[in-house]
């Protein structure tokens, strides 16, 4: 099971914008 | 590049559009110590795209709030009373719902307008990138 800090940083990361 | 930087100062959504943009803001609010406001921001963004039938989603909006909302961060001090009980109570009840941070969202990504991103668009981790 992912910790925590994993998921939110998981939920953080998949909005950041891309490399375009 | 010049492209970027009159992108960058036209909003805050187009500085945090573009990769290179967000990553110069995070490390300029890293400075001022109040990165987690850009943190919680994305989190939002991040929490609304997420399945409300995944057992996950509970879990992060778990987090967002323990993370940014039920203590003394520089998040929760900036939200209005009545936005952290209606999320409070949102957790109590777990009933979660894709729009349940979307006030407290509202409210510090307009604190960053005013202040932060203006205090960005004169800073020297700004200028020195131009």
């Amino acid at each position: 099971i992912d910790s925590e800090d994993d998921l939110l940083q998981e939920c953080i990361s998949s909005a950041m914008p891309k490399k375009k | 590049p010049d492209l970027h930087l009159v992108r960058w100062a036209k909003s805050l959504h187009s500085l945090l559009g573009d990769q290179d943009g967000a990553h110069l803001f995070r490390t300029f609010l890293e400075r001022e110590k109040c990165v987690d406001t850009l943190d919680f921001w994305f989190a939002c963004n991040g929490f609304r795209q997420m399945d409300l039938k995944d057992t996950k989603t509970l879990r992060v909006a778990k987090a967002i709030h323990k993370r940014y909302i039920e203590n003394y961060s520089v998040v929760a001090r900036q939200l209005k009373l009545a936005t952290k009980f209606f999320i409070r109570d949102c957790m109590k009840r777990q009933q979660i719902d894709s729009t349940m941070f979307d006030q407290a969202q509202a409210e510090i990504q307009t604190l960053m307008e005013d202040n932060a991103y203006q205090m960005f668009l004169t800073s020297d981790i700004y200028l020195d990138y131009v």
